[in-house]
């Protein structure tokens, strides 16, 4: 049933041809319209009457793709204390942020400017926010602006993203988010969409981003046209949804408004993803303006789907969800949104359930993995804590820690999944540890919450540390966020089926039968279903006298008829038996050693030759998820537990952290923003940015004094040689020294208050105590010769011959 | 607060009985009060002009008495926090 309007297969905007991620325009190329943007549309939503906010460094509200749609009434100037959120103008274009991020959101439609917003009749404001000294308090009003006006509020900023920061927010800014879900939308709850880190070059995790983390908040990370990782990207267990973004090289990129009334291509990372699930979330509101801030993350976490997104840790979870520590639960779907949004009823109230185990403290030791777990009922007995059916769950630790980046922690559900709270993070080299710290993971979605939960801390040093010192786990509390009841029961029939099949009842009233029937001396009662034509002597699989699949075991062991072979077997189809792999095998095709298909667990599958090996050959990485020998990025030549986490590269690409760049030509540098060479300051030869601090060589005539390149050499510096550098170095002359002619004691002008004896600068002062004999001892030991003793009555000693 | 930390002169106090109240305490220890921060009851934005607008330490002096005052339940002098756009 699809709403009559504008024909939608074309807008007149100059840029929306270039739209490649919200249509197709040209059927020779690639179609990436799997966020069914233009499906959401054609239904009828495109954002009316849903207000969005944009908390950065302005919006430049009279943009004419803007300026249509803005909203005085949900922007604010917390850097300024005014109603005017306009980015302050510089010849550095550093607040350009907050307005690209508000075109993708709401950019109007058929204005012949630039694009097309994803919620194009959505209302935009901006809160201008980061132009100045962000504190507590500055974010703490940023987010709770007009709680009951604002529907969503999208930030794209967070702690810094350089692999060593543990930040997030502060006891003002978790009230801010506590009120805004409490109170906001008139009790529905405010909308917070955040963007995930962008330090995946610098081997960041998000989980060290506590807005990120935030049960409150929807975090969103990116993926490339092809679905490929892009470099910047960081991986966390609560990340909860994809959009596409630039990030590969050759790749179509993401257009947007920016300031100065244009249009970039420029816009990418995590900041273009979060205003594009901030825009769909308006077009699921306009659907259903009564979805609370949970029903939205709920929407997200069933629309949001793998789709071609490659990684190599998807999972599907004991509640049905596919989720991965890189896409959550994959890229967003806006007509599945819209659609489910229409039909949504809302989910029961939020449960919190927490339990600590005990506090006792537990050392742990290098190279080795300390396992806590906890069993716990789900605060059955408590009807206002009860969780049941999980959504966001959350742990609290306080680890003491001789280098923080060396940890790595697991936690494990019930049901068996496995969800990674932190990576090791190879930059931090804090001894703070995790001083109740808060992991999240959004990986056990739906699943249920009864039973032993087990938390992994694994220590890996990754650099000689001192043995003696050992890291220790003081304490930590498991939080279960969810509901007693199913969420969804409610909705559909097939879930009350689901419901019925659970009930045991049924099966209870068969095991009396079959208890009587097993006392019988003979049996006559029915053959298990894995046994064969030649029938069976009891009920079992170990019972039936051949098989119909295969046999497991030997007569000296007993054997035992089985549908499929376990793990270390495989399949043998002529003798309908089940064999050992090789030694190492996990699954296998043959007793060779060449014919593994999987490894045990230590071992990874070479899939060179099939075997499974405990070193993996040039060019690849041990995978510890699937064992497996994994090639890195076409550009590394070796890696480390990622395929784009370079440690060598190929010819032609240099390494930028842990990214392979193309190399670039004298003169210029990698832009990794703008994915292309750029030139560096006319002062250097070569270079890491466009600075002129960031001169690696300096161009020819010129000489390096400390981090530039100059012409010639400042006072108080003479120019020399150093090997292995093709230029000149401005080298500081000695202490004191205005000028000098070279290394060591050759002063020519001093400073104030020294005076230039023997070509060295020595302090105006005269010794009472310097005596014949005192300077004889001077002289004889040579003192004025040594640094350390130069203004040691050297100048009366020198004075007095 | 930790190494490198950089205080500004600002605070968030939490103070009840109305913004009256906090005018007036604001006015005994030489602050001004911004007003409330956002939504939050009771929760007020200080900001003191005789204090360095940026140090490295948490800087003592006559207006570090509002610590003391029982009106007072909570003040924190404001950090600046190092924030990255993405």
């Amino acid at each position: 049933s699809l709403q009559s309007g504008p024909s939608l297969s074309y807008f007149n905007d100059p840029k929306w041809p270039n739209m490649w991620y919200i249509h197709c325009n040209d059927e020779n190329s690639r179609c990436r319209s799997e966020m069914n943007i233009l499906g959401a549309w054609q239904r009828g939503y495109t954002g009316k009457n849903v207000v969005v906010t944009i908390l950065d460094d302005g919006i430049e509200r009279n943009h004419p793709d803007l300026i249509q749609n803005f909203d005085h009434l949900a922007s604010y100037d917390v850097n300024g204390n005014d109603h005017d959120p306009t980015p302050r103008y510089d010849s550095r274009n550093e607040n350009i942020h907050g307005t690209r991020c508000a075109g993708e959101v709401a950019a109007a439609a058929n204005n012949s400017h630039c694009i097309v917003g994803v919620a194009y009749n959505a209302r935009i404001g901006g809160i201008r926010m980061l132009d100045g000294d962000v504190t507590d308090i500055v974010e703490a009003k940023s987010l709770g602006i007009r709680p009951d006006y604002i529907h969503v509020y999208s930030a794209s900023w967070g702690p810094k993203d350089d692999g060593r920061t543990v930040d997030g927010p502060g006891p003002l800014t978790k009230q801010a988010f506590e009120q805004g879900i409490q109170k906001g939308r008139k009790g529905l709850g405010s909308i917070f969409v955040w963007a995930a880190g962008n330090g995946g070059r610098q081997g960041d995790h998000c989980s060290c981003d506590g807005y990120t983390s935030s049960i409150y908040t929807i975090s969103v990370s990116s993926t490339t046209e092809n679905g490929n990782k892009p470099w910047y990207l960081e991986v966390c267990s609560s990340i909860m949804a994809t959009t596409y973004s630039s990030g590969e090289f050759h790749e179509r990129k993401i257009v947007t408004t920016d300031i100065w009334h244009r249009c970039t291509e420029g816009h990418t990372g995590t900041s273009v993803s979060a205003p594009i699930v901030a825009g769909i979330i308006a077009l699921a509101l306009e659907a259903n303006l009564l979805l609370t801030w949970r029903d939205v993350q709920h929407l997200l976490v069933k629309t949001s789907r793998p789709a071609h997104l490659k990684a190599d840790d998807w999972k599907t979870n004991a509640a049905g969800h596919r989720v991965s520590h890189l896409y959550g639960f994959g890229l967003v779907d806006a007509e599945a949104m819209v659609l489910e949004a229409t039909k949504w009823r809302t989910v029961p109230p939020q449960h919190t359930c927490s339990q600590t185990p005990d506090r006792q403290t537990r050392h742990i030791h290098a190279s080795q993995t300390l396992n806590s777990s906890v069993t716990i009922s789900g605060c059955s007995q408590e009807p206002e804590q009860h969780v049941a059916y999980l959504e966001h769950v959350v742990v609290r630790v306080f680890i003491v820690h001789p280098r923080r980046g060396d940890l790595e922690i697991n936690l494990i559900s019930p049901s068996g999944t496995r969800s990674q709270l932190l990576a090791r993070r190879l930059f931090d080299s804090s001894n703070e540890g995790f001083r109740d710290w808060e992991f999240m993971t959004v990986h056990f979605w739906g699943e249920r919450s009864e039973g032993r939960w087990t938390l992994e801390i694994t220590d890996s040093p990754s650099k000689l540390r001192n043995p003696e010192v050992l890291g220790s786990l003081k304490e930590w509390t498991l939080i279960l966020h969810g509901t007693s009841q199913n969420p969804y029961q409610q909705h559909s029939v097939q879930h009350s089926h689901s419901k019925m099949l659970e009930n045991p009842g049924s099966e209870v009233l068969e095991e009396p039968e079959l208890q009587e029937e097993e006392e019988e001396e003979e049996y006559n009662g029915p053959c298990h279903s894995e046994c064969g034509d030649q029938g069976c002597d009891g009920p079992n699989t170990e019972h039936c006298l051949n098989c119909i699949h295969f046999s497991l075991g030997s007569l000296k062991s007993g054997r035992t008829c089985v549908s499929h072979c376990p793990r270390g077997h495989y399949e043998n189809i002529s003798s309908r038996r089940c064999r050992h792999c090789h030694k190492g095998c996990e699954t296998c095709v043959s007793p060779s050693p060449g014919d593994c298909l999987s490894c045990r667990r230590g071992l990874y599958l070479n899939t060179l030759n099939s075997s499974c090996t405990n070193t993996c050959p040039p060019g690849y990485f041990a995978d510890e998820n699937q064992r497996q020998c994994v090639k890195c990025h076409d550009t590394c030549v070796t890696c480390q537990r990622h395929a784009d986490k370079c440690s060598a590269c190929s010819k032609g690409y240099s390494l930028a952290g842990m990214t392979c760049v193309p190399e670039c030509t004298n003169g210029t540098f990698f832009h990794l923003e703008e994915m292309s060479c750029s030139p560096c300051h006319s002062s250097c030869k070569t270079c890491t940015g466009p600075g002129e601090e960031e001169c690696i060589q300096c161009a020819e005539g010129f000489l390096q004094q400390e981090w530039r390149c100059v012409q010639a050499c400042a006072p108080g510096y003479y120019s020399g040689k150093t090997t292995g550098l093709p230029h000149k170095i401005c080298h500081r002359c000695e202490e004191n020294c205005l000028s000098c002619s070279g290394p060591g004691t050759t002063c020519t002008k001093c400073q104030a208050g020294y005076s230039l004896i023997s070509k060295t600068c020595i302090v105006n002062a005269l010794c009472n105590n310097a005596d014949e004999v005192f300077c004889e001892m001077v002289k004889s030991n040579r003192l004025c010769e040594r640094k350390f003793y130069r203004q040691f009555c050297c100048r009366t000693c020198l004075m007095n011959g | 607060p930790g190494r490198g930390d950089v205080y500004t002169n600002h605070w968030a106090v939490r103070i009840s009985g109305g913004p009256e109240r906090a005018d007036g305490i604001a006015e005994r220890y030489g602050y001004r009060n911004l007003g409330q921060i956002g939504s939050l009851e009771d929760h007020y934005h200080f900001h003191h002009s005789r204090v360095v607008r940026r140090a490295a330490y948490s800087v003592k002096g006559p207006h570090s008495f509002i610590h003391m005052d029982p009106k007072v339940h909570w003040i924190q002098q404001q950090v600046v926090k190092s924030r990255v756009k993405r």
